[in-house]
């Protein structure tokens, strides 16, 4: 969605 | 061999049932430190975070780290079918693609098993650091609740601003606008009337109201809810599951474009 990132791209992947 | 009995088979439905709506499939991880859940909805705007720690069971035994993939639906299901009384014992090894849900009445009279199917989900494990939050806002969760509903019939998303003094939550419509400043309430009788407000800088941060609304459905959970705030970081609501562990909830902000 516009405006709206990717929660995962806060957290790093494991 | 996993085995885990809860006093209330109530707790765990309600937990599913606050859950199902955002993320329909997800895997429990089982290991001897409780059972664990991270996922993020369909379009991988929010991220749900379930913590049940082994101590909060009445029995809780993991031989060793365990996944069980479930639809959330599927469970739901099931776990209506407890009695409002009943205790659940969970069972589940690693030879079947079986967990089985044991629900007893409290005179022992009734005995009900329902055998779910597991499956392979595959998904992203996050981590997520402990953060330092430049605004932490705890309040009454039926009050959250109210002020992301009340906000979504005026708008789509919400301006949370929160300052020493209070916070606020404003949504703009076609129809108008609005805007719900909650004070900070210490002196109340019972510790989950307050509204606390502890602030290291002041946040202004706009989020999808759709997700917090969503997010509420844990609010039979706890009576009181925490909001972390960090200025272009996720907002955490979480709900505090007593003597046993947390839902937590991470929504990303809106970004101008």
């Amino acid at each position: 969605p516009a405006g709206q990132p990717n929660i995962a791209s806060f957290f790093t992947k494991r | 061999m996993f085995e885990a009995q809860m006093a209330q088979a109530a707790l765990l439905k309600q937990i599913i049932e606050s859950i199902r709506e955002l993320i329909t499939e997800a895997t429990f991880e089982v290991s001897g430190t409780g059972m664990m859940l991270q996922a993020m909805d369909s379009s991988h705007v929010s991220l749900v975070a379930l913590n049940l720690r082994s101590d909060g069971f009445q029995l809780f035994r993991a031989d060793r780290p365990f996944s069980m993939g479930m639809n959330l639906n599927h469970m739901a299901k099931m776990l209506k079918c407890a009695g409002k009384d009943d205790t659940l014992t969970m069972r589940a090894d690693e030879a079947n693609d079986l967990v089985t849900f044991l629900f007893e009445s409290p005179g022992n009279e009734r005995l009900a098993e329902f055998e779910l199917k597991l499956m392979d989900i595959t998904s992203e494990n996050l981590g997520i650091p402990d953060a330092e939050y430049s605004a932490t806002v705890s309040m009454p969760s039926a009050e959250f609740q109210r002020i992301v509903k009340d906000l979504g019939s005026i708008g789509d998303t919400v301006e949370i601003t929160v300052t020493k003094d209070d916070v606020r939550f404003a949504a703009s419509g076609d129809i108008g606008n609005a805007t719900i400043k909650c004070r900070q309430l210490l002196d109340t009788e019972k510790p989950e009337d307050r509204t606390l407000i502890e602030m290291v800088e002041p946040v202004n941060l706009t989020f999808a109201l759709r997700y917090l609304i969503n997010f509420s459905k844990a609010t039979s959970l706890a009576p009181s809810v925490t909001i972390k705030l960090s200025t272009e970081m996720p907002v955490v609501v979480e709900y505090k599951l007593s003597d046993i562990g947390y839902v937590r909830f991470y929504l990303a902000p809106k970004i101008e474009d």
